[in-house]
């Protein structure tokens, strides 16, 4: 990472760029700017392109650049709005807004939707559930009989389908995580809170006053 | 204890824990 561009940073990323993101998110044009140094070791941990690529996420995640993981493709996509299979920087920021202590619990709500909604169908269905469930338990090297697992995903729907037509709604998502918060546990980063303190880089860099 | 499937999908997916992100910086 300690190359030109670096040492151009973050002033590569212009003042009037770090306000719009600011006001589009949740954050400080201060923490927008913290943010940034995050991105930046992010985005060069493989490929030095000011990019995020999956395979950086992954790392950034799992110290390992390689590997399947489902959820981690799924927040991917979510993070990586104009599909083309890298994030940018105002992307980073949108997804991460909703991940913000003050964000709406109804913004956090939808993004878990999104990203429990495999095929993108606008409904969860049992299926995915059951495709996520197993996804966990082969990546914990659990092992759960089918008559259980189906026991558990059964139970789950008839719990939170409650108009019975065997997928679960964006609306019928909203009434049930609204009832079950612990659900949306990993939907909040606290360190997004005092992102400046948790990036202190930052404050040799800065030439923002907020 | 894990009879809720979203409530075992969000506990144990570490793929949907970004927390690691700020963790490992």
């Amino acid at each position: 990472c300690f190359d030109s561009r670096r040492r151009q940073s973050p002033r590569s990323c212009q003042h009037a760029d770090l306000a719009r993101l600011a006001h589009e998110s949740r954050f400080s044009v201060n923490e927008v700017e913290a943010l940034y140094e995050l991105f930046k070791k992010l985005s060069c941990s493989i490929i030095d392109d000011g990019l995020i690529h999956k395979e950086e996420l992954r790392l950034a995640l799992f110290q390992a650049p390689y590997g399947e993981n489902l959820f981690l493709d799924r927040v991917f996509d979510l993070f990586d709005e104009k599909k083309n299979g890298v994030i940018e920087f105002e992307e980073f920021i949108h997804a991460l807004s909703v991940f913000h202590p003050y964000a709406p619990i109804e913004e956090k709500i939808d993004f878990a939707f999104r990203l429990y909604d495999l095929r993108q169908t606008g409904f969860i269905e049992p299926e995915e559930v059951r495709e996520m469930v197993a996804a966990i338990l082969k990546e914990s090297d659990m092992i759960l009989s089918d008559e259980l697992l189906t026991m558990i995903i059964d139970k789950t729907f008839a719990d939170a389908d409650s108009d019975k037509d065997g997928k679960i709604s964006k609306q019928e998502w909203m009434a049930y995580a609204l009832k079950h918060p612990t659900l949306l546990k990993n939907m909040t980063l606290p360190y997004l809170k005092d992102v400046t303190t948790a990036f202190p880089s930052f404050i040799f860099n800065t030439e923002v006053e907020d | 204890k894990f009879f809720n499937a979203f409530e075992f999908i969000s506990s144990m997916s570490s793929g949907f824990d970004l927390s690691s992100m700020f963790e490992n910086k």
